[in-house]
């Protein structure tokens, strides 16, 4: 009948998604609460290990945007377990799935982000990295309260593109509760691919990226190095003239996430 | 396209109810990307670097991997911004093999292994998810990628 936000462990198992396929591992979802006055609850889905889950560490995984959701990206598509086939009618076996190797938790977060709410709806509308970052340190608090049993695991914490920032940002919120509490979390290490780091060497390697393998032309090329601040947040007009002039005139119809791949029409 | 399957699939009643999701009746779809979230984001780092810094020298293990053929966080920007860290090489750059294939190229250095997935894009594992396999086993057991 669906769990409530608070309730244990056992209430968050999932006996079957529609579809799926036979497995042998176990799986939960449900929503912790984060913030009780402003009624944020953020929602998440463990897929545990397919072989050994209780000498394998959880694995956290985070999708970037900011804005987009784990369960969309990371365990849909990347990492897990299953696949959905494409007539969104029933699940498929990923044999790549990462959960071979260790128990997946995909967070959704922040509150807004997927199933993940907040009651507070200007909570929508002022979200950023910091409370990012709170949020997700309350609910893996929590998390692990609810599921004591991976209090004494490794943990790790792995995401790509804008979780650049979510991932290091959590595990510096972790360094930071654990140096004031006597029940630390065993975070052991982070890895995150494709991720936004640092605006102006990522602005400057990207145009320099589309230049080096010809995506866009020499003119172009020195014309954003000669007038875009790649420092800033907000660049010029002249500036996104140029930007809007390389990706409509001269990438042509790719797919700019993977330049080699054909489009999704 | 498998992001247009997430958003019928999740959308299911049946499947909701499965996951024990949206319990309260959100008032909008579930989507893959929220695109109010993206619009309203107020408050970011400029950049991550120093965070790397304190994470390092807290002994935290650091990877950082990039699909070669994203255009959108690419690996000269990757590249560019791990070279700011001035960090000593300790394992010099070699590529590195899956399955008898050169999955990419990596370099260890004090505190953060950097691997490039040769053939990835922006979604390393959905594109390359054999290479993106290895790149996690080696990750969890702490170990350089395989030179053979």
């Amino acid at each position: 009948g669906g769990s409530q936000p608070d309730d244990g462990a056992a209430a968050d198992r999932i006996w079957a998604l529609p579809g799926q396929p036979e497995v042998s591992f176990e799986q939960f979802s449900g929503y912790v609460t984060v913030n009780r006055a402003a009624g944020r609850a953020l929602f998440y889905w463990l897929t545990e290990a397919s072989i050994q889950p209780l000498s394998k560490p959880l694995v956290i995984w985070l999708n970037g945007g900011p804005g987009c959701s784990s369960i969309a990206y990371g365990a849909s598509e990347e990492i897990g377990p299953f696949r959905i086939n494409n007539k969104a009618s029933g699940l498929v076996p990923n044999k790549f799935s990462w959960n071979s190797l260790a128990n997946l938790l995909f967070l959704e977060t922040p509150a807004g982000v997927g199933f993940s709410y907040t009651n507070r709806s200007s909570d929508l509308l002022n979200t950023g990295d910091r409370r990012t970052a709170k949020d997700s340190l309350e609910f893996l608090v929590r998390w692990l309260n609810r599921f004591p049993w991976y209090k004494t695991r490794d943990i790790f914490i792995t995401g790509e593109s804008y979780a650049g920032h979510y991932v290091p940002q959590l595990a510096r919120e972790i360094l930071a509760y654990n140096a004031k509490s006597s029940h630390p979390i065993h975070l052991k290490g982070i890895m995150v691919g494709n991720a936004v780091t640092d605006n102006y060497y990522d602005n400057l390697g990207t145009v320099t990226y589309w230049w080096s393998h010809a995506m866009i032309s020499d003119k172009t090329y020195h014309e954003l190095i000669n007038t875009c601040d790649f420092s800033r947040q907000k660049e010029s007009n002249e500036c996104e003239s140029l930007y809007t002039y390389a990706m409509d005139k001269e990438f042509g119809n790719i797919d700019q996430y993977n330049i080699y791949a054909p489009p999704c029409n | 396209c498998t992001e247009k399957y997430a958003e019928i699939y999740f959308n299911r009643p049946d499947v909701q109810k499965a996951l024990h999701a949206n319990i309260t009746k959100i008032p909008y779809r579930w989507t893959a990307c929220s695109e109010l979230l993206n619009r309203n984001w107020n408050d970011t780092d400029v950049s991550i670097l120093p965070i790397y810094r304190e994470l390092i020298s807290s002994g935290m293990r650091v990877w950082v991997f990039s699909g070669d053929v994203d255009s959108v966080v690419p690996v000269t920007a990757t590249r560019y911004s791990i070279s700011q860290l001035k960090l000593r090489t300790k394992v010099p750059w070699y590529p590195w093999y899956v399955k008898n294939q050169v999955g990419g190229w990596t370099e260890v250095y004090e505190g953060l292994t950097f691997a490039t997935v040769r053939g990835a894009g922006h979604e390393v594992p959905l594109f390359k998810p054999r290479a993106a396999l290895q790149l996690f086993k080696s990750f969890l057991k702490g170990e350089p990628l395989p030179k053979s």
